[in-house]
């Protein structure tokens, strides 16, 4: 299919120049947001220093504080048809994703496989994807806590004491459970993600959210594991494949949203169970 | 309740802080899913026989030793739907109705999907399987399709669907 765009009611789904996915809210004109692969090499340290240990299993330490880019820009095909409208893109050999629209269906699931994440040149790799909205959070996020409560988190902060991050981006990451959420009170906009499983997450940037979705690393950080995370099959680095739903709108009635957001949580979380049965040859299929 | 007991240690170990975290070492890693995949068999055991008693029918086509699921459906991959005309029932565990996408793993063609509860065929879609998946390593399967439809289904119920491949209408693969 010629077409490099794909829609349903709700959204239209395009990749620009930069081989970053645009987002666009029909019925909220002024929402968007863009996505994106990025990952973080990881610190590589000594562990005999309390403030010099490598990236591991237990701690997150980037080496730098920006995380970098893919130079080359994504190919991708488009697939279109009466119940899905689906983006196939890959941004590299070892980063691809599934972009989906469902006709009827008030969210935009991003599908996505990472891995085997290249190591030849000796380096871990934290892999993370980031929605970029036009949405003011004021340095503010929310997390779940568990599937249950939304608590707000707030950027370079804690509640009870002058915190200065030394670790600015890994201070700043959070459990994400299954959803992680930014509003923007003036626009009176929220924006939600909901994830397939447990992941880590941030928003670094107002409007941005950050979610780490593989990494590899390649020593051990000496709290206790005694091995690095650096899981292989088939003599290759792992493979894997998980889903973000993105979910948006107004919150000027905000009881409209959260049921929208809780209704996906649901069946997200509480998927239909499929039994097969094979129907052998000569055999008649059962009748109604 | 014998074959729930695997379900249940098996949930009762991976509550152990390494198994919520994965900062267990990798031997470990690979006793989880063990031990996971095992209570996963028995509870499909357990959910086959449900499902064989709400069709009180009895017909015998859905003996428990007739009835799969497959785990590896995150990778598109399911031995018994690639290559075979087949039934499809689905259980919902909300308490509400829903509709929801499904997903199936088959080679390229035209299906037929009807629904056993009214006799109506649904409409459905092919979408490729992408090569980024159909090349991950270890993967073994002859599909190269994923054949989508909506299911509608009632709270806490099933449905079954049946899926046939009308071969006359193969389109050829790229």
């Amino acid at each position: 299919v010629t077409a490099n765009s794909i829609g349903n009611e709700f959204y239209n789904v395009s990749v620009d120049e930069y081989g970053q996915v645009v987002v666009e809210w029909k019925k909220q004109k002024d929402m968007e947001l863009t996505q994106s692969f990025h990952y973080y090499d990881a610190m590589e340290g000594n562990n005999e220093e309390f403030r010099n240990r490598s990236s591991g299993a237990y701690i997150f330490r980037p080496k730098n504080t920006s995380a970098r880019n893919f130079v080359n820009s994504a190919s991708y095909e488009v697939h279109t048809g009466p119940l899905v409208e689906e983006i196939h893109q890959c941004v590299t050999d070892w980063i691809c994703q599934v972009i989906r629209v469902y006709s009827g269906m008030e969210y935009v699931e991003f599908d996505w496989l990472v891995g085997p994440i290249p190591v030849k040149d000796k380096i871990g790799k934290e892999v993370v994807t980031r929605y970029y909205s036009n949405l003011n959070s004021s340095g503010e996020f929310y997390t779940d806590s568990n599937g249950r409560e939304m608590l707000k988190r707030k950027r370079n902060y804690r509640p009870t004491w002058n915190l200065e991050l030394e670790e600015p981006i890994s201070g700043n990451y959070y459990p994400v459970t299954s959803k992680i959420s930014l509003k923007d009170d003036e626009k009176l906009l929220k924006l939600s993600l909901l994830t397939d499983r447990a992941e880590g997450g941030t928003s670094m940037r107002d409007g941005e959210i950050e979610m780490m979705i593989h990494r590899r690393l390649l020593k051990d950080d000496a709290f206790g594991v005694g091995e690095a995370l650096n899981e292989s099959a088939f003599g290759e680095g792992l493979v894997v494949r998980g889903s973000h739903y993105i979910i948006g709108g107004s919150i000027q009635n905000l009881d409209e949203l959260a049921v929208k957001e809780k209704t996906l949580a649901r069946q997200l979380l509480l998927r239909p169970w499929t039994f097969i049965q094979s129907i052998e040859k000569n055999s008649s299929a059962p009748t109604p | 309740e014998k074959q729930l007991e695997h379900f249940r240690e098996a949930m009762g170990v991976m509550q152990h802080h390494d198994a919520v975290t994965g900062t267990e070492k990798q031997l470990v890693a690979y006793d989880y899913a063990r031990i996971l995949y095992d209570g996963m068999q028995q509870g499909t055991n357990i959910a086959a026989d449900a499902i064989r008693k709400w069709r009180s029918t009895g017909n015998s086509n859905f003996a428990p030793e007739q009835m799969h699921t497959c785990m590896q459906l995150n990778i598109s991959t399911c031995l018994y739907t690639e290559d075979k005309d087949f039934v499809l029932a689905i259980y919902n565990p909300l308490s509400q109705k829903v509709v929801s996408p499904i997903r199936v793993p088959v080679q390229n063609g035209k299906y037929n999907v009807i629904d056993l509860a009214d006799g109506n065929e649904l409409t459905s879609q092919i979408v490729p399987i992408p090569n980024s998946v159909r090349e991950i390593p270890g993967r073994k399967s002859t599909s190269t399709h994923e054949l989508v439809f909506l299911a509608s289904l009632p709270p806490l119920g099933y449905k079954t669907y049946t899926v046939k491949r009308s071969s006359e209408n193969i389109s050829p693969q790229v």
